[in-house]
């Protein structure tokens, strides 16, 4: 029985897994990142098979920065001014975002962004 | 977010999590759901890092992402962070990066410094409360020995209260959402309290990968926020994970 006001606490559900019915959205796929590869070129595999989600995710962050800045400026920071910060962020992970970056031809900006989302989200 | 490490009444730790992100980011009218969350579903991953052709470490992430929000290093220890909020926040850590002052941690690249390097519960709790961070943060740790598990809450500079499992205390179970634990949620978004009361309802005799995955899918726990939820049981070195949905009814948060 559902409790139909805020904050809809449920009684506590049994049987649910193994998961299916209307909560489950999907499994998961696995991958393998072999740290023994250069750091640019370890997450290829991986991005390849992600870059329209990952494109269309990055979107829906631009779209957002264009809400708060309209006149486009925020975004333009974004695209200009991250990318000079990629060689002050800790390696190997600055090498390997500049190989999300090749791999999905996402500009670089926008990659450091998504990994440094949760700094920023504070603001 | 909400995540939990629980202690069987064998000693076995089942560490477990649901990731909820994207509020306040975008509300998607006609599907009655979140943007950010809808958009970062298709993302979700689970990644097996190897090095000399064996497993290092094992995670849930977000395809284009490196650094970790869950992970387990097998037989050894698990890891989830939560957001943590304050004022002394990620922005004051960015604004003393950008003016040249680096001695502070980007928080995904502490927690994947810790999975891919740490060899023991011991040392990752370590590097998690004292290392200095450039934003505040909840890092959920459970190890492979029984009472090993711990809420580390973080503020940039500080470890604040760590919280333990105690069994002799009853305290079998340690859960975090996204409140200081020695205070009251706000009441807008207390998951806590739900989440608590099924686990104490499940009771310690009864607990497994199956009954946490009940708690987890028992709303408001589950939300318009979750994006997927992580089981993970570091004796057997088994991480899986799930996309999930929230039907209406259901809260945004």
């Amino acid at each position: 029985s559902l409790q139909y006001v805020p904050p809809y606490t449920e009684d506590c559900r049994t049987g649910m897994y193994p998961p299916s019915g209307p909560t489950f959205g999907g499994a998961v796929t696995w991958y393998t990142v072999n740290l023994d590869l250069p750091p640019s070129k370890r997450w290829t595999e991986l991005i390849t098979d992600k870059k329209n989600d990952l494109i269309i995710m990055v979107q829906a962050i631009k779209d957002l920065a264009d809400a708060l800045v309209p006149s486009g400026r925020l975004e333009e920071l974004i695209d200009q001014a991250l990318p000079l910060m990629i060689d002050t962020l800790p390696y190997p992970f600055n090498e390997e975002m500049k190989g999300i970056a090749t791999a999905s031809g996402v500009p670089l900006g926008e990659v450091i962004l998504f990994n440094i989302f949760y700094e920023v989200f504070t603001v | 977010c909400t995540s939990l490490v629980a202690e069987d009444p064998e000693g076995n730790l089942i560490h477990a999590r649901n990731l909820d992100f994207g509020l306040f980011l975008g509300w998607d009218k006609k599907n009655h759901s979140w943007v950010i969350p809808d958009k970062l579903k298709p993302l979700v991953v689970n990644v097996d890092f190897r090095r000399n052709n064996s497993t290092v470490f094992k995670s849930t992430n977000f395809a284009g992402y490196v650094g970790m929000l869950t992970g387990m290093q097998p037989n050894s220890f698990t890891l989830t962070m939560n957001e943590r909020f304050s004022l002394d926040g990620g922005y004051i850590g960015i604004l003393e990066w950008i003016l040249g002052k680096r001695d502070g941690m980007w928080m995904s690249f502490l927690t994947r410094s810790v999975l891919e390097n740490a060899t023991s519960y011991a040392q990752a709790q370590k590097l998690l409360s004292d290392t200095k961070l450039l934003a505040p943060a909840y890092f959920i740790l459970g190890g492979n020995q029984t009472g090993e598990a711990s809420i580390i809450t973080r503020s940039r500079t500080h470890n604040l209260n760590p919280l333990e499992l105690d069994i002799k205390q009853g305290r079998w179970y340690v859960l975090e959402t996204n409140y200081d634990h020695w205070k009251t949620p706000l009441f807008l978004d207390d998951r806590r309290t739900p989440a608590m009361k099924c686990m104490n309802q499940t009771t310690q005799a009864n607990i497994s990968v199956q009954t946490v995955y009940d708690v987890l899918s028992t709303k408001p726990v589950l939300n318009k926020l979750t994006t997927y939820t992580t089981l993970m049981q570091v004796s057997k070195g088994k991480l899986e994970s799930f996309i999930r949905v929230c039907p209406n009814p259901c809260m945004p948060w």
